[in-house]
C-alpha cells in the first residue's frame, strides 16, 4: 500500500511539475512528503510552485488566478496518472486571464482524449475547445430548460 | 465517450424532465446565474451517492426536490439517471449500457437503482469504485473548489491524495 | 446606541430591497434581526432573498453568481446609508454572467457620484463605466508596473 | 475625489517607486494573473493600518518587503503613501492635503506618517475613524470576499453590521 502510493505520488509530482510548466508557461514546481526536519508533522503533501521570472514564495502569496491555475496543474496531473472515465468542471477557469484560459483550454483538450468533460464556463476560449455546446436557461415559470447550441449561437458578450 | 447521458426530472430547478447527451471530448454548459448549470452538476455527484448535504449545497436530503416556483407547485421526488457506456468493460458488469438511478422523496428516503433495478447504495459505491468513480472529488469539481487543495494542511492534502490515488 | 443601530439598520434593509431588485431585475429580498423564535439566536440578521419568479429558499442553494450579486446589493446598501469616502472593490463581478454584470457596472456608476472607487476587474462592462483606466503589469524581472490607459488599449479578448 | 494617491515603493511585488493617480468616479484596474493587482489593494489596507496577517495573505509582518525575483535582490523595506483630498474637512485635521504613510523593516517593525512626520498607530486609526476609513471590510473588499457575509452566522453577521453601520 505504501509503495503503490509512493509510486503514483512520483508519477503525479513529475506531471505536475510539467503541467505547471505548461499553464504557467514557464517557471518550476513541485510536491513534496514533509519528512519532519522543517517543523511541518511528517508525511503531509507540500505544494512549492514558482511562476516563471519570481522567487519561491509561500503558497498563501499567490493571486487568485496563479491559485486556479495551480489547482488545475494538481488536478491534471492526477487525472492523467490514474484516469477516471469523465469529469465535470464547474467554471474553474473563472479567475484566469485571457493567457491563462488559452493555455487551460489547451492543456484540458489534450487530455480528452482519453476522458470525457463537462466544462461549466462563463469565458469565450473554453467553449471553443468544446466537441459540444450545451446552454441551460431559466424559464419564465423558474424552470430550468436545456437545448443544444453550436459555437455561432453563443452571444459575443464580455462573457458569454 | 464513456458518459452517456443524464436524465433529470424534479432534481432543483428541473423540475421537467430534461436530457443532457453527452459527446466524447469537451461539452460545454454555458448559460446566465442561476439557470441551473451547478444544479446539474450536483445531480452527477448525487446520482454517484453524495451524501455530505454541504456538497450539494442542502441541508436536508428532500432540498434536491424541486421546490416549486412562483408559477410551478413543489414536486413529490427528484430523479436522476446517469447512462454510461460500458463497452470496454470498465464497470465490473455483465453490460454494455449501465444506467444509475438515484430518486428521493419529501419523507427523505432515497432508492438507488441500476439498469433500472432496485439497488442498495452499497451495491453503487461498489460498482462505482470498480469504475473507479468513487473518487469524488476527482470527478466532479464544484464551483469555487479547484484552488481548495492549497488552502488544506500538508496532512489533510495527504488524505486526499491516497483516495484519489 | 441601540437607537442609531435600529435607525441605520432599517435604512439599509430597505436599499437592500432595493438593490437587490435592481441587481437581479426583479423579485424581493430584506433583512432581519432574529427575534430568537424561530430556533436562531436573538439579534442575529439574516438575510432573504427571493430571485425573480423564484420561490423563497435557503441563502445555501443561491448560486455563485447570485451568491455575490446579492454581497454587492449588500455593500451598496451599506455604503449608500453611511458613505466611506472611497472604496477598493477586487473582482466582484468575477462570478457574475453578462446581464448582471451590466446592472452592477449602472448601479456602480449611480454611486461612484459620492465614493471615489478603485475597481479590480476582468471584464469588458465593468472597464467601460471607467472614468480612468490603469493597467498593472509584470516586467520581465518580476516587478510590478503601472501604466495610464484608455478604453482603446484595452485588449478585446474574451476577459479583459 | 477624496482619494488622490497611491506611492508604493517595495511594496510586494512594487520593488520600484511606482504611482497610482486615482480621478473622481471610477477608476478601473486592469491586468494578467500575478501582475500585482490585489497587491496595491493590499497596500491600501495596510496603509490604512490593518494588523492581520489572514487579510494581508502574509505570514509575518515583514512577508509585504519585495522578498526579490529571478531578476532582482530582496529589499530591505516597503513603503506605501496614501494621498487624500481633505477639501472639506472630512478628515478630523487640519489641512488641505493628508497623507498617510506606513514603512515596514526586515526587523518587523512598522513605522507610520501622518504628513511625513512619524506617528503612532493610534494617531492614524484616530484620524481615520473621524473620516469613516476605520471600518476596514467596507473600504478595501478583497477578492473572494464580496459575498462572505451569506456564509456568516447570524450573530457574527451582527457584528459586521455594527461595525459598519
Ligand atoms: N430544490 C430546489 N427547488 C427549486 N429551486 C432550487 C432548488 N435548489 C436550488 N434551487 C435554485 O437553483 C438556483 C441555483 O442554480 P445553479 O447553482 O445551478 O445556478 P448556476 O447556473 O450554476 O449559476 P451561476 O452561473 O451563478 O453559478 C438558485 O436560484 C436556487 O434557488
Ligand atoms: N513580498 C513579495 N515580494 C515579491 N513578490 C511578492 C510578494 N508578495 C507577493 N508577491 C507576489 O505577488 C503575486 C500576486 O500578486 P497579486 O495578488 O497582486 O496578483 P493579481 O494581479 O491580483 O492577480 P489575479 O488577477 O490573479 O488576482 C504572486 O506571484 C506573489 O508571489
Ligand atoms: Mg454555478
Ligand atoms: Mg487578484
Amino acid at each position: 500500500i505504501g509503495e503503490r502510493f509512493h509510486t503514483a505520488f512520483a508519477a503525479i509530482g513529475r506531471r505536475f511539475n510539467e503541467y505547471c510548466r505548461l499553464l504557467f508557461a514557464g517557471g518550476s514546481a513541485s510536491l513534496r512528503v514533509s519528512d519532519g526536519t522543517d517543523g511541518e508533522a511528517p508525511g503531509g503533501i507540500e505544494i512549492v510552485v514558482q511562476p516563471p521570472g519570481k522567487r519561491l514564495q509561500r503558497l498563501s502569496m499567490l493571486s487568485g488566478g496563479e491559485r486556479a491555475l495551480t489547482g488545475v496543474a494538481l488536478l491534471f496531473s492526477m487525472l492523467s496518472v490514474n484516469p477516471v472515465p469523465f469529469c465535470i468542471l464547474d467554471e474553474v477557469d473563472a479567475a484566469l486571464d485571457e493567457a491563462n484560459i488559452g493555455r487551460f483550454a489547451e492543456a484540458l483538450r489534450t487530455l480528452s482524449a482519453q476522458i470525457d468533460f463537462v466544462v461549466i464556463t462563463h469565458n469565450r476560449a473554453t467553449i471553443e475547445v468544446a466537441d459540444t455546446i450545451y446552454g441551460v436557461t431559466m424559464t419564465d415559470a423558474a424552470v430550468s430548460r436545456v437545448l443544444s447550441l453550436r459555437l455561432a449561437d453563443v452571444p459575443v458578450g464580455a462573457t458569454a | 465517450g464513456r458518459l452517456r447521458e443524464l436524465r433529470l426530472h424534479g432534481f432543483k430547478t428541473f423540475a421537467d424532465p430534461t436530457r443532457f447527451v453527452f459527446e466524447p471530448g469537451i461539452n460545454a454548459v454555458i448559460g446566465p446565474n442561476g439557470s441551473g448549470k451547478s444544479n446539474m452538476a450536483d445531480a452527477v455527484r448525487w446520482v454517484l451517492g453524495e451524501q455530505s448535504n454541504r456538497s450539494l449545497r442542502t441541508r436536508r436530503g428532500d432540498d434536491v426536490i424541486f421546490t416549486g416556483s412562483q408559477q410551478r407547485r413543489p414536486q413529490g421526488m427528484a430523479e436522476a439517471i446517469l447512462t454510461l457506456d460500458n463497452f470496454d468493460g470498465w464497470l465490473p458488469i455483465d453490460f454494455g449500457e449501465v444506467s444509475i438511478g438515484r430518486r428521493a422523496y419529501r419523507s427523505g428516503e432515497s432508492e438507488y437503482l441500476i439498469n433500472g433495478a432496485p439497488a442498495r447504495l452499497r451495491d453503487v459505491v461498489e460498482l462505482l469504485a470498480g469504475g473507479r468513480l468513487g473518487a469524488n472529488e476527482l470527478v466532479v469539481v464544484g464551483q469555487g473548489t479547484v484552488d481548495a487543495a492549497l488552502s488544506l494542511r500538508p496532512e489533510e492534502r495527504r488524505q486526499l491524495f491516497e483516495e484519489a490515488a
